[in-house]
């Protein structure tokens, strides 16, 4: 994994509680040529699929990965079985090889599910303008499928795996419990990436 | 880019869920920045997948306009945990050596709040200044002053009610600069002193004296803009 610097690794949780049904894994591709070690492929499924929202950049130049998205979830929205996620390479300005490039992430992740139609969303991040190296992200998909597991060390591999230029793994973790039905504990976790470019007014 | 993958074994119905996420990102992703750029990719999913609820439990959902019982208490949870990873990301900003927490109040509205703490948080030149540790709240007012809300009949800025100060992340007393568009005689030391640390509030009131209308509060976040930046993407290549 990435060395983090001193002064950051108070931001970097040592244990988490992670909600129930969601099992998650990273995997290497290489999608940046300079990248010839870290993970750079990430999944976050659920094992039933689920209700699912999101919000999505307003920039009128939206990535191929947004425009998928976006369209996917009106009409499955409560069907999602996960996220497909890459680093290296944001497919943005890519025209129809990028939607294409999409695609075949969220079928290759639906297949490794053994889900006929997708079911998964995508994201990708990265440099823009560069079309991306599906023939290194496809098994890495089905590595990233076998590698999948539910403890604090497959959620922080996960979290490092979607970096660009963060300089430290971003990942939060809650147990709480609702008023209406205090007997049962319920758990929220979150991973986020995001050091450059960061001005979001997502809708 | 912003990416955020968000999940909980909480059963939601899915309109509520749809509502929870807008609300908590209009106060945590959507009040950022590390250097006033949106990006095409920039996506936040939240899965709720009910797997810890037991059967017979109902799904969270919106009954009421105000929100209450379970789909309150499931915000203040999410806007927690979105607030945090949020600040996770600017504190991780480019070069950044400083988080900033900017904190307009107004009897405005909060469109203006929140431009108005937007536009601060986009100055290359407060940025730039907080790197510098320098009190320069000449910038700070400059930037308040060309926020781009479509003029109203009522002036969304009227510098004899704008008040702005710095404090200290800690709590202790905030150090006054300019008092309804009147500048301070500004403590140097105690201004080096706050603008020392690695984490500085700039708060401001737009309306400082103004009687009419309920106060609203924006709260922004953003980071200081250094050298490194430049070194960063100087050569970020497409």
């Amino acid at each position: 994994q990435r060395s983090i610097p001193v002064a950051k690794q108070k931001y970097v949780p040592s244990s988490g509680s992670y909600p129930k049904g969601f099992i998650v894994g990273a995997a290497h591709a290489g999608v940046k040529p300079s990248n010839t070690e870290y993970d750079d492929v990430a999944l976050i499924i659920t094992r039933k699929p689920c209700h699912t929202a999101a919000v999505f950049t307003t920039n009128r130049f939206k990535a191929a990965p947004v425009t998928y998205s976006m369209k996917f979830l009106k009409n499955n929205e409560s069907h999602i079985r996960g996220v497909v996620i890459n680093s290296g390479c944001a497919n943005a300005v890519t025209g129809d090889v990028g939607m294409k490039h999409a695609k075949e992430m969220a079928a290759e992740a639906s297949k490794c599910f053994g889900d006929e139609l997708p079911s998964t969303l995508v994201m990708s991040t990265g440099v823009i303008g560069q079309t991306l190296p599906i023939e290194k992200i496809v098994p890495a998909i089905a590595e990233a499928a076998r590698a999948l597991g539910s403890d604090h060390q497959h959620w922080m591999k996960t979290a490092q795996a979607i970096c660009t230029t963060d300089t430290f793994p971003k990942l939060v973790s809650r147990s709480f419990r609702l008023p209406s039905d205090p007997e049962t504990e319920y758990r929220i976790a979150g991973v986020t990436k995001g050091a450059g470019m960061i001005h979001p007014n997502m809708a | 880019t912003l990416l955020g993958v968000i999940c909980t074994d909480v059963k939601v119905e899915q309109k509520t869920l749809k509502k929870l996420l807008s609300l908590a990102n209009a106060g945590s992703f959507n009040s950022i920045s590390v250097d006033g750029e949106m990006s095409t990719n920039d996506t936040v999913a939240l899965l709720a997948n009910g797997a810890a609820a037991p059967e017979d439990v109902a799904a969270v959902n919106i009954t009421s306009k105000t929100l209450d019982g379970d789909a309150k208490a499931l915000l203040g949870v999410l806007s927690e945990v979105m607030q945090d990873l949020a600040r996770l990301v600017v504190c991780d900003g480019e070069g950044a050596t400083k988080l900033i927490t900017i904190r307009v109040r107004t009897t405005r509205g909060m469109e203006s709040a929140k431009s108005a703490a937007s536009r601060i948080a986009r100055s290359l030149l407060v940025k730039t200044a907080l790197y510098g540790k320098d009190a320069n709240w000449g910038r700070i007012l400059s930037a308040i002053g060309a926020i781009d809300v479509p003029m109203q009949e009522v002036e969304e800025v009227v510098p004899h009610q704008t008040t702005v100060s710095f404090a200290p992340a800690d709590g202790s007393a905030p150090l006054p600069l300019v008092t309804r568009g009147t500048p301070e005689q500004v403590d140097e030391a105690r201004a080096s002193e706050i603008l020392e640390a690695d984490k500085v509030e700039i708060l401001v009131d737009l309306a400082d004296g103004n009687v009419k209308g309920d106060t609203v509060e924006c709260v922004f976040r953003t980071c200081d803009l250094s050298h490194e930046y430049i070194s960063i993407n100087a050569d970020y290549r497409s």
